[in-house]
């Protein structure tokens, strides 16, 4: 059986927030290292990776592996029933037809007992193979999220080039054109605004807007982002969690002219 | 223009 106790339910909920756009019906796999998801959007562009390793609940039980085939839009109806500082525990059993979710209030005496039913999903499982990034940008999360919200009101395609002088997302669009340039930064005072460019040769890839704008809905989760570049293979986007967890977002480039 | 690739033709199915 699964038993898994998350201090925040609240970490729950912006995870399911920042995918529910992307992806519709998901397994989250269960065993005893944690609770991870993995899926694709319906064009098959963009990949979603979530890794909540067993270390972020306390408790956490799980005898054997478990597939619990979820709706996200089901699960988002439940975990809007719950307040963003509850505890939430997850309860499968080895053969569920159901999950079912517990909210505690940390300060009352109220629980909240939920359950969603269970879909058999056949889900592909992707090999996604380890790369050795050509480029590696860490940035403040918030100023990403800005600089793709800002580009797409000009272009449907931002072009994001890694050089020695810096990371420069570039778009061009039918009214104009638009240009960011970060340069390796550090603030001492805080460390969360940091930008490090670590970078092995130059790197020129184009991406679509759209599915970086979506990406950005998982800002809420970590201060920092983490860019991971190398000509024609899809980008990484990650957000790390405590404990080792991450949501990870792959997504294709755009080639050719 | 340029044409969004697929994510088929880099993850394997495992």
């Amino acid at each position: 059986m699964l038993e898994a106790r998350l201090e925040q339910a609240n970490l729950f909920k912006k995870v399911v927030d920042a995918i529910k756009d992307l992806v519709q019906d998901c397994n989250f796999d269960c065993n005893d290292s944690g609770i991870a998801l993995q899926a694709m959007d319906n064009s098959h562009v963009a990949l979603v990776s979530m890794m909540l390793r067993s270390e972020s609940f306390a408790p956490f039980r799980c005898d054997r592996n478990i597939a619990l085939g979820i709706n996200l839009t089901s699960l988002t109806k439940v975990l809007k029933c719950a307040q963003s500082d509850d505890i939430l525990t997850l309860k499968a059993e080895d053969a569920p037809d159901v999950v079912e979710l517990v909210f505690e209030s940390a300060e009352s005496d109220r629980i909240s007992e939920y359950s969603i039913k269970l879909m058999d999903i056949d889900q592909e499982h992707l090999g996604i193979p380890e790369t050795d990034y050509g480029a590696t940008i860490s940035m403040p999360a918030a100023e990403f999220q800005r600089i793709c919200r800002d580009l797409i009101a000009l272009s449907e395609s931002v072009s994001i080039e890694c050089s020695k002088e810096g990371v420069k997302f570039a778009c061009q669009g039918d009214i104009g054109s638009g240009a960011v340039t970060l340069r390796q930064h550090t603030n001492v005072d805080k460390p969360e605004m940091n930008v490090e460019i670590n970078m092995s040769e130059p790197v020129s890839l184009t991406f679509s807007l759209k599915y970086l704008v979506n990406f950005c809905k998982a800002s809420g989760l970590s201060n920092q982002v983490r860019l991971c570049l190398s000509n024609e293979v899809p980008l990484l986007v990650e957000y790390s969690l405590a404990n080792n967890s991450h949501l990870r977002f792959y997504l294709a480039p755009k080639i050719g002219d | 223009p340029k044409h969004q690739q697929s994510l088929d033709s880099y993850f394997c199915t495992r």
